[in-house]
Formats: structure tokens, sequence, C-alpha cells
């Protein structure tokens, strides 16, 4: 996965 | 406008911009601020980093000129910003202000009030950036968001953009 994929992947909304 | 000193950076800038000593906001320096984000390489990444922070600062003050900030990158600092804020990993530095499992219960009435107007106004006027929407929704879903805002600084996003007329 090249980088801004792999941010993609971990970008997450927390839960509340 | 007197420019900024070429020795500051975005940090102390921001500090700058956000001082529990000024007595009102200090537009010179927000606008010292965003100047910064428009020239440097990664700007936005880095002044987002640094906002989220910031408006997590126990001085009510402070937190809510880390707010006035963001919102005039916002306005000022185009769509790299936009893209910025439209990730979970700054949504989630505001979901942390108003959600009880976080800060939301230390988190001042001013501070929880300007962030859900921030994200109602952002989830209209950056449609491009879904999991503002998303996020926005979910604060409502949660019952965290009983209303949508009243307040909304129309001179933000005065009108959809046009469409193309050869489309």
């Amino acid at each position: 996965l090249g980088f801004d994929e792999e941010e993609e992947r971990d970008d997450h909304m927390l839960p509340m | 406008m007197a420019s900024a000193d070429e020795n500051e950076t975005l940090e102390t800038l921001l500090n700058k911009a956000t001082s529990p000593m000024n007595r009102d906001e200090d537009w010179e320096y927000i606008m010292n601020f965003c100047d910064r984000v428009n020239i440097e390489l990664e700007g936005p990444e880095i002044s987002c980093r640094l906002l989220g922070h910031k408006m997590q600062s126990p001085q009510e003050r402070e937190a809510l000129q880390a707010l006035t900030v963001v919102e005039a990158c916002v306005k000022n600092c185009g769509e790299s910003f936009h893209r910025q804020v439209g990730k979970f990993r700054f949504l989630n530095e505001m979901i942390k202000l108003i959600s009880p499992k976080y800060l939301g219960t230390k988190s001042p009435e001013s501070v929880k009030k300007k962030v859900i107007e921030m994200l109602y106004s952002w989830q209209a006027g950056l449609p491009q950036e879904p999991k503002i929407i998303e996020a926005y929704q979910m604060l409502k879903k949660q019952g965290l968001v009983k209303e949508d805002p009243v307040y909304m600084d129309k001179a933000y996003f005065p009108s959809p953009a046009p469409r193309p007329k050869n489309a």
C-alpha cells in the first residue's frame, strides 16, 4: 500500500 | 498587515494567535498563521495536528481561540486544509471535546457549542469531505447533538459553487 492508502485505511472515527 | 517574522514557526504563531492574554481575537496573528499554513509545504498537516491539540486546552479562552483559528484556516487555506479537517484524525479531536467518553464532561459548554456549530457548518459547506457528514450524523445518532444549531456563519459558504456552463 502507498502512504496515502495506508493512512486512509487507518483513519477511523472514534467510538463515542 | 505586518508579515510574520521568518524565525516564527507554525507553533509559535499559533501560540500567539491563541494566547489567553489576548483580550480579543487577534486577527493579525490569526492571519499570519493562515499565511504560514499556505506557505509551508506540509502546512495543512502540521497545523491540524497543532490545532487538534490546542483546541483541547483546559483554558477556555485558548480553546475557543484555537477553534476560531481553525475556522479562519477553513476560510483562507483552501482545499488542502479542507482535506485535513475532513480526516477522522482531526475530526476525532473535535469529537473528543463533545463525547463524555473523552473530554465531553470537562469541556466548557462554549467550546462544545462552537465545535457543534462548526461541524454543522462544514457538513453543509464541505460536502466533498464525507467524513465530516459521517461524524456529524453519528453525534446526532448518539444524542450528543440534540438538534442542528440555528447559528450558521453564512459568510463561510455563501452559495454552492456554480456549475460550469459547459457541463
